[in-house]
């Protein structure tokens, strides 16, 4: 069986909202170590990839592996009946067809129960390579939401380009065309503000800018984001939690 | 013209 609880239930809720845009119904894979869940999306340019160790849960306990076949929307539909500071516990039994949620309120004496319904979802699985990057860049979450936000008024393309002078974003469209530069930086007073880039060759690569936009909402998860390119090859663009992280591999556009 | 290539394209799917 599964039992595992978060301290505040804002913490499940803004993984849900990071993921639910991209993804419909997929399994989440729970062993001893922590929960897991490997999803693409429907057109297969995002696979979503998210770890959430035992740690990260201030009771936790999976004696054997359980998967949870669940629609991400009806678990987003059932979170927003929980307070952000309520107590939050998952269980299913073994073989079990549900998954129950409770949501705590300790100073108001209220316990909110709901049971999800699992299903059986055949899954694809795409095995991803332990892969060198020639491009990483790490920096603030907020600053790179925002750029691409800003972008998205002039196109629905955005071309990063990755050298040793900074990263630098741009887009052209009927109205005209737009970019912003950033130089690599260290913020000694607010380190999030930093920006850092390890380069082994520069690179530049185009993406469809809505779903950026989607992965972005996962800004509220971190305040650092690390972007990780190759030439021809997907982005990894990672959220590190407290105990794992929220990854999204992301497809490039490619001439035709 | 660009368009976005689906993953399995680059990643062997199993």
């Amino acid at each position: 069986m599964l039992e595992a609880k978060l301290d505040a239930a804002s913490q499940l809720k803004k993984i849900v909202e990071a993921i639910r845009d991209m993804l419909g119904e997929c399994n989440i894979e729970c062993n001893e170590t922590g929960l897991a869940l490997q999803s693409l999306d429907k057109s297969h340019i995002v696979l979503v990839s998210l770890l959430l160790g035992s740690d990260g849960f201030s009771e936790y306990r999976c004696d054997r592996g359980v998967t949870l076949g669940l629609n991400i929307n009806s678990l987003a539909t059932v979170l927003r009946c929980a307070n952000n500071d309520d107590i939050l516990t998952l269980r299913s039994e073994d073989r079990a067809n549900e998954l129950i949620l409770t949501f705590e309120d300790s100073k108001a004496d209220r316990i909110s129960e709901f049971n999800l319904r699992l299903m059986d979802i055949d899954q694809e699985y795409l095995a991803i390579p332990e892969t060198e990057y020639a491009a990483t860049v790490v920096m603030s979450a907020a600053v790179l939401q925002r750029t691409l936000r800003d972008l998205s008024a002039l196109s629905e393309a955005v071309t990063i380009e990755i050298d040793k002078e900074g990263i630098r974003f741009s887009a052209e469209g009927d109205l005209g065309k737009g970019s912003t530069h950033f130089k690599p930086c260290v913020d000694m007073e607010n380190a999030e503000n930093s920006i850092n880039i390890t380069l082994s060759e520069p690179v530049s690569l185009s993406f469809n800018l809505q779903y950026f936009s989607n992965i972005t909402k996962a800004s509220s998860l971190s305040s650092t984001v690390t972007l990780q390119m190759t030439a021809g090859m997907p982005a990894q663009i990672e959220y590190k939690l407290p105990s794992g992280h929220v990854r999204y591999y992301f497809a490039p556009k490619i001439e035709d | 013209h660009k368009h976005q290539d689906p993953l399995e394209r680059f990643y062997n799917g199993h």
